[in-house]
């Protein structure tokens, strides 16, 4: 959980985003 | 008979298969999986270089929405999950506020589940 | 069935909430409710694929019980959740 967790703000936070919103969750689920 | 090529299927395999630079293809390689919450024990894979094709495993997620046909091999439940989870998020993704999973699901909450 | 199904997928939703609440905490961000529902969807379903593969593993060394040796193999294709699944081994066990 802490990983996905982790995974989706960094993928939120590359795109200078202060929220993690549920596209970042499915951009590293295949990879998770 | 043996686990080794002969040399007339190595001849075919270098002739047909082998990539060669005169091919004018990248070498294929998944991406370099990154852990954030664990130390990242993986071997660095020796062609992470330019000259390597990366392949995404995220660009055609949208299309893996239901299951493809297959031909000897069923889908695995693994990937029945994830298709699942795929419609899921598409089924919520123009979703602002409240979280329809949160209100079906929040009924059955037992703290003494915790 | 279902009930008791519903259940434990509130509880993990919860908890997955509380974790991350956590992480939210740590990176400076927030996470919306429908982020915390898909982690919480994947969570569940992954936890039925290691209850699945855990039972096999048990099966196949003839015993009723699940053990941890059971639990590191879940963790054997990746080398960085191998050696975090052991250390928190043989934390527990000392």
């Amino acid at each position: 959980v802490r990983e996905a967790a982790a995974r989706g703000a960094r993928q939120a936070q590359a795109e200078d985003l202060d929220r993690v919103d549920i596209e970042h969750v499915e951009k590293v689920l295949p990879q998770l | 008979e043996n686990w080794c090529l002969t040399s007339e299927e190595f001849e075919e395999w270098s002739r047909i298969y082998k990539l060669k630079e005169s091919d004018g293809v990248k070498e294929p390689i998944l991406p370099q999986s990154h852990f954030e919450t664990l130390e990242n024990m993986e071997e660095i894979a020796a062609s992470q270089a330019e000259d390597a094709h990366k392949l995404s495993l995220s660009e055609w997620r949208l299309w893996q929405n239901r299951p493809f046909p297959t031909h000897l091999v069923d889908h695995s439940a693994r990937c029945f999950h994830f298709i699942d989870v795929m419609e899921m998020i598409e089924l919520m993704r123009h979703e602002e506020g409240d979280c329809s999973y949160e209100l079906e699901i929040q009924p059955y909450l037992n703290m003494n589940d915790i | 069935r279902l009930l008791h199904t519903q259940r434990l997928k509130a509880a993990v939703h919860y908890t997955v909430g509380c974790l991350s609440q956590e992480v939210a905490e740590d990176k400076e961000i927030q996470f919306s409710k429908q982020s915390i529902a898909a982690i919480s969807e994947i969570t569940f379903r992954q936890c039925e694929n290691f209850a699945k593969d855990l039972e096999m593993f048990a099966r196949h060394g003839k015993r009723t019980i699940i053990n941890t040796e059971d639990v590191k193999l879940l963790a054997r294709r990746s080398n960085s959740l191998l050696r975090y699944i052991t250390q928190k081994s043989e934390e527990l066990a000392l």
